[in-house]
């Protein structure tokens, strides 16, 4: 509850005229985004636990073999993902908020050039890797490493369910393109 | 040397030797439609007088209508793969953008990326990206409603009084908070944008949202301060994305358009949740 509560008030504030429309001071709207920053990372938790009592089979959990820490990427949005970038391997758990089965197209940044995706029935899924555009803004005002996005397709997400995907960077990719610096974290 | 084309079999969009949008071709239909970033100059007014004040966080107004293009020319770089296809579109120092269209989809999506809006100039610059074509739309454009009933503009009128609109550009924007539309009998085009903003048709067939915005005055409304956003230094980068569906204005085989944008729209706003896990110590099988 601690941690839904401090979401939930953070949305309350989120009501006020001035946070709707943008008629905030700057300082005010750094506050409102630093708010907002905190209760994701405080429900970050609740999610993780919740994900963790539906992935991992009961007979498991107390010894916390398969226990994994679930992370979300809040600079997905700009392409970057601290997970994705700096690990060879690494899984993607999709969450389905809606009430119907969707599919859909997933980007993630990535710092090689060549992976393998499998779905949670063990199939390898196509794949395809396209450059992180070049431009002045996005080169000079992005803390990441990632040099490329990662696209699949990710189908028949249950409604209100999850589906996993198992993401392995290739070994000629390893080889040939190591990340230069850890993203930041920020 | 010739038009570029990414697409699928659902929707086709050709980019002219200048790298800007000039045509689509979705339902069996292919019209000149074009996109470009430009920028209004905000007003800068005196306060005291009601009519006159500056374009600041609470209004839009430009300066003498005043307009300029970003760029007469745009760098551009095709990427073509198995599941999506995009053009990497470089307008200036300051505004880019990637179009692409996904092999399942039939619509297409501009992420575009603006900022730090340079102020050198001691010019205000409000952004807008606009879609051009020739659809017959008769001053007529719709806009949604906090993403329920779409709502019915008309260019320089009011429904329920005799409007004397003073301002021709602002006094027809509207807020677009998930989608803006327009047709005629033949053709219908539409925006679908991932977050509030302003919008207007001000020309038929024309579709047009402001993306970024950063002025130099307060506008005395009250926030008490200039729209400039210096905490970092030079301005921030705005990056966001909007959905083009083009195509009939009619049903297809039972299926309108609109129906396909109302699903798109859901799935765009709330996306699924994307929780990343370092599994370097599991192999495909044990993590399975």
């Amino acid at each position: 509850d601690p941690h839904l509560n401090f979401m939930r008030e953070t949305l309350g504030i989120m009501q006020h005229h001035d946070a709707i429309t943008g008629t905030e001071k700057e300082k005010v709207a750094l506050d409102y985004a630093k708010r907002l920053s905190v209760s994701f990372k405080a429900c970050e938790a609740t999610t993780r636990n919740v994900l963790n009592q539906l992935s991992v089979p009961a007979s498991q959990q107390q010894s916390g073999k398969y226990v994994l820490e679930f992370k979300n990427c809040p600079l997905l949005n700009i392409t970057s993902c601290p997970v994705s970038e700096s690990n060879d391997r690494f899984s993607l758990t999709l969450y389905n908020p809606l009430g119907h089965v969707v599919s859909e197209y997933i980007r993630i940044p990535v710092s090689g050039s060549e992976y393998k995706i499998i779905d949670n029935k063990g199939v390898e899924l196509a794949t395809q890797v396209v450059p992180v555009p070049g431009t002045v803004n996005n080169i000079k005002h992005r803390a990441s490493t990632a040099k490329y996005e990662l696209v699949f397709r990710a189908t028949n997400i249950p409604a209100l369910g999850y589906r996993s995907y198992y993401i392995e960077k290739s070994e000629s990719s390893r080889k040939t393109l190591k990340p230069q610096a850890t993203p930041k974290a920020t | 040397s010739s038009v570029t084309f990414i697409g699928n079999e659902n929707i086709k969009l050709g980019f002219d030797t200048n790298g800007f949008l000039s045509e689509v071709t979705a339902d069996g239909l292919t019209r000149l439609v074009t996109q470009d970033f430009l920028f209004y100059e905000g007003a800068v007014g005196n306060n005291a007088e009601f009519l006159n004040r500056s374009s600041g966080a609470y209004i839009f107004r430009p300066n003498e209508n005043k307009i300029d293009f970003s760029s007469d020319h745009v760098e551009i770089e095709v990427y073509k793969g198995d599941l999506v296809e995009e053009v990497h579109q470089k307008f200036n120092d300051w505004i880019s953008q990637v179009v692409r269209v996904y092999k399942k989809d039939s619509f297409a999506e501009f992420e575009w990326l603006v900022g730090p809006i340079p102020i050198d100039d001691n010019i205000g610059k409000e952004v807008i990206t606009r879609f051009s074509s020739d659809i017959e739309s008769d001053g007529v454009f719709y806009t949604d409603s906090n993403g329920r009933e779409m709502i019915k503009r008309k260019l320089n009128h009011r429904d329920t009084w005799d409007v004397k609109i003073n301002e021709e550009v602002a006094g027809n924007y509207y807020p677009i908070t998930t989608k803006i539309d327009l047709e005629d009998d033949t053709a219908r085009m539409a925006i679908l944008t991932d977050r509030a903003q302003g919008g207007s048709s001000l020309k038929d067939g024309s579709l047009e949202l402001m993306v970024h915005r950063r002025l130099l005055r307060d506008d005395a409304f009250g926030v008490g301060e200039a729209l400039n956003e210096t905490e970092y230094g030079e301005g921030l980068i705005a990056r966001g994305k909007h959905h083009l569906f083009f195509g009939l204005s009619k049903d297809r085989e039972g299926v309108s358009l609109k129906s396909l944008e109302r699903l798109v729209q859901l799935e765009k706003l709330l996306p699924t949740w994307k929780f990343f896990s370092n599994v370097e110590n599991y192999t495909a099988e044990e993590w399975r």
